[in-house]
């Protein structure tokens, strides 16, 4: 059942990694002004890091960047940063909040992070959440690709076993997946806002979670996030906790959100989406379009912010 | 294609803080094989683990040995993952 274009593409459904790898090039391809696709790596199994660029225009414009499936088994999230393509798409020039971020920014997304523990979780183990790289005298493949980063890398909230779901890794960036963001990041320098979507437990994030210390920015990040969580449950009432990672949830060394936080991104989130526990990374596919719904509105507080507070 | 027949997501709520570090030493008894779908926060949030079916037994009598509160959130979790995938195919099907 290949859609003919991205209207006809079933988002009220879960998607294999071709599908959406498809989709992505369908849009690029509809939409030739405003989306592009750059490769910014490939994967430990040689899969391409795909990031869809939504610009109209400029050069070295400050952006924002937007990743989902950094752990693969969270399909929500990968699901709806589709959604959240399309919407960009199909809003641009209509709703005036958007189409003045997008004349002052650009927006990155990420939809598939870890594209070969996607491909693994849908075709030998659908509960599997790390990278798929063998770790050298160890039965047990994969890092933990939100315990990678060089943020308090191999400090407490992480492990070492590479049997754990969350083995940081031998060293900080040893994962491709992981290295080609930072190398992206580090290239492209004007990177403002950077918002990681996981799932579940309905929470909005922001750093530290490798250390109590508060960010120099709490107070900002604190309030926008309330805002945003605001947002969200006007649609249908979800309701989200927000705060630090180490305040709200617990510690947990060389995540995403600490590093770029630490590179001098201000406005560094990561969410937790539906829902709370009743069917967890199951959760059924006719909750995928409320659930990007719902967040899309927080997304527009923060990139709306965002574009307000450039710096 | 890893099959999870009679793995179960158990959902356990601390009392207060002691029980809460009791629940953090799981994270180390390897012997279990659990799988934290979420992990410890505070008193307030309950804890979701995987538990495969060969620990199921023994597991729910450790939670019961340290009175822990516990109740089972998913209970046969291939069923979930089969109805998923049954919904996957018939939906690409259409």
């Amino acid at each position: 059942a290949e859609p003919r274009n991205t209207d006809s593409f079933d988002f009220s459904r879960y998607h294999t990694i071709s599908e959406i790898y498809s989709f992505q090039d369908m849009l690029v391809a509809e939409n030739p002004d405003l989306v592009s696709k750059i490769v910014i790596g490939q994967s430990y199994e040689g899969r391409a890091l795909n990031v869809l660029k939504f610009s109209t225009g400029g050069t070295g414009r400050p952006a924002i960047w937007i990743d989902t499936g950094i752990h693969s088994r969270e399909w929500v999230t990968q699901a709806s940063g589709t959604w959240f393509a399309k919407k960009i798409v199909s809003n641009y020039g209509r709703d005036p909040a958007l189409t003045a971020i997008l004349n002052k920014m650009d927006i990155f997304v990420e939809i598939v992070t870890n594209p070969d523990g996607f491909y693994y979780s849908h075709n030998s183990n659908r509960m599997w959440r790390k990278t798929r790289k063998p770790n050298p005298g160890s039965r047990c493949a994969g890092v933990d690709p939100n315990r990678n980063w060089d943020a308090g890398f191999g400090g407490p909230g992480a492990s070492s076993n590479p049997c754990s779901e969350t083995y940081r890794g031998p060293r900080a960036h040893s994962e491709s997946e992981v290295q080609s963001i930072v190398n992206f990041v580090k290239t492209h320098g004007n990177i403002q806002a950077f918002v990681s979507i996981h799932s579940y437990s309905q929470m909005l994030l922001y750093p530290y979670g490798y250390t109590r210390t508060p960010v120099k920015d709490q107070t900002e990040l604190h309030n926008l996030a309330k805002k945003a969580i605001t947002d969200l449950a006007s649609l249908y009432g979800t309701r989200y906790r927000y705060g630090s990672i180490i305040n709200t949830i617990y510690q947990a060394s060389g995540g995403t959100i600490d590093w770029t936080y630490n590179q001098g991104i201000k406005y560094s989130y990561t969410f937790e989406l539906r829902d709370t526990g009743r069917y967890g990374f199951i959760l059924p596919a006719n909750q995928i379009i409320p659930t990007a719904t719902e967040t899309w509105l927080a997304l527009m507080a923060i990139m709306d912010h965002a574009s307000k507070n450039t710096y | 294609k890893e099959t999870f027949v009679g793995h179960q997501v158990i959902r356990i709520s601390a009392k207060d803080e002691v029980q809460l570090s009791l629940i953090k030493d799981l994270e180390d008894m390897v012997e279990f094989e659990l799988d934290f779908w979420r992990g410890v926060t505070d008193v307030e949030t309950p804890v979701d683990v995987r538990v495969p079916f060969h620990s199921l037994q023994s597991f729910k009598s450790h939670l019961e040995s340290l009175n822990m509160d516990y109740r089972i959130m998913i209970e046969d979790l291939q069923t979930m993952l089969d109805e998923e995938q049954e919904e996957m195919e018939s939906t690409a099907r259409v």
